[in-house]
């Protein structure tokens, strides 16, 4: 994969956060949580992710990671209520 | 397979359905097959009946529509999200919505209607995602060819869990009238391979087994010789530096040595290094001239080094790019003779890989002495 630029990981992070918010129930209540919570929130949801979809548990958004995520799919969600 | 927790889906077996609106991409009567087809694939294993009710609010009400749509989960334009359906239970319950700015089509171009619906109307009937990559119910969408689909066994357990199986009546057997050998007829096989000089060709439950060029075709249950394979299995290969022949299922492969099924199988088709996006194998073939064996999935095809155990980093490729001639889809490949046969519906073609290219077209069932 081509070297990410700083562009891109932004759009990266805001497509997993609508992706973790939509499937896995990242809560996101609109409060601007300290960065640091909010990071080790994503980082555990992307794990839970990771590890449902059988792909290495690195809490990272490497590009298996990112392909798995733009694969069309189910409305409904994959963890939880 | 998964169920809602505390949902232990409908307390009746006697269900209706309403389509309250069709998509424009497809005919009204493509949009009512479909739908039908995709509740039949649940009806076919449980006791459930889905009865069609036109003129008051059914059970399972099934609607397209786009962005917004009086629910809290709005759909997200092309991709992405296709469609969603709600756990069983009164009002919503049971629901299922299309999202509209999706192309929907009762073939592969687009998002196929018959494939979508049959995985929401699992939620619809109580079942979550299951995270068996060869599961109906995995998130994600994949293409199959619907005359192709069947039932993976993981979303017959989750919803016998729910409902039980289906009593079958008992019909009494009728002898079977002595015909010409089905596999004379145009047919198209599910998987091909070799196993220590023979030619075994796979269709559904049963394999026709090639002893030798002058004998008759032998046909089998696939069970009477393997009884740890699935059926329906969809590619096979021999790899004689070690004896064995490797039989793809979903995303599962099981290793056969001759008689024997390995004991560690069935195994994982990811530990041979394909990426989680590949759900299934279409077809497979291993050139005893290269010690390369070729993988294909849907209009590519990978190439796996045996000797080092791991796919070559220049694939996948493109079928038509790769091997001229063949098309664009294989789903059954051997060797024989150090050329190789692949085919695609009821065409089989001889391909030179020295020549690279195409020497001869046949008909699939070639070798079965017709």
């Amino acid at each position: 994969f081509p070297a990410e630029t700083p562009q891109d990981s932004e759009e990266n992070a805001k497509f997993a956060e609508e992706y973790l918010k939509n499937y896995y129930n990242l809560k996101t209540d609109g409060v601007r949580q300290g960065r640091k919570k909010s990071g080790s929130q994503i980082s555990e949801k992307i794990r839970q992710m990771q590890d449902f979809f059988g792909l290495e548990v690195t809490g990272r958004l490497d590009s298996d990671t990112m392909e798995m995520m733009h694969q069309p799919r189910c409305g409904f969600v994959d963890v939880g209520e | 397979y998964s169920i809602f927790p505390g949902n232990s889906g409908w307390r009746k077996s006697e269900l209706t359905y309403r389509i309250v609106n069709y998509t424009p991409d497809m005919a009204a009567a493509e949009v009512d097959a479909a739908i039908q087809r995709a509740f039949q694939v649940w009806s076919d294993v449980t006791p459930l009946t889905f009865t069609r009710i036109y003129n008051s609010v059914a059970d399972i009400e099934i609607s397209f529509a786009a962005q917004v749509h009086n629910d809290f989960y709005p759909f997200d334009g092309p991709h992405g999200t296709l469609a969603h359906a709600f756990a069983p239970n009164n009002g919503i319950g049971g629901d299922a919505h299309f999202d509209e700015d999706e192309t929907w089509t009762s073939g592969s171009r687009g998002y196929n209607l018959f494939l979508v619906a049959a995985h929401e109307f699992g939620h619809s009937l109580g079942l979550f995602h299951s995270s068996d990559p060869s599961a109906l119910m995995y998130p994600t969408y994949h293409f199959i060819e619907p005359s192709e689909f069947h039932l993976p066994d993981d979303d017959v357990r989750g919803i016998q869990s729910l409902y039980g199986a289906r009593e079958v009546p008992e019909v009494p057997m009728v002898p079977e009238q002595p015909s010409t050998p089905s596999s004379c007829q145009p047919i198209t096989f599910d998987a091909v391979t070799t196993l220590r000089g023979e030619i075994l060709f796979f269709t559904n439950k049963t394999f026709w087994r090639q002893i030798s060029q002058e004998s008759q075709a032998e046909h089998h249950l696939i069970k009477t010789f393997w009884d740890a394979l699935p059926n329906h299995i969809q590619a096979a290969y021999e790899y004689q530096d070690k004896d064995q022949v490797l039989v793809f299922k979903g995303a599962k492969y099981w290793v056969i040595n001759g008689y024997e099924v390995t004991k560690d199988s069935p195994k994982s088709i990811y530990d041979l290094g394909f990426p989680r996006t590949v759900r299934r194998v279409d077809a497979a073939v291993h050139d005893e001239n290269t010690g390369k064996t070729y993988f294909f999935v849907g209009d590519k095809f990978w190439s796996f080094d045996e000797k080092k155990q791991a796919m070559d980093s220049v694939t996948p490729k493109k079928i038509i790019d790769g091997l001229p001639g063949v098309g664009s889809k294989v789903h059954a490949a051997f060797q024989k003779n150090g050329l190789l046969y692949f085919f695609d519906g009821h065409r089989q073609y001889e391909f030179n890989a020295a020549k690279k290219r195409v020497t001869r077209v046949l008909k699939s069932n070639s070798w079965l002495k017709c």
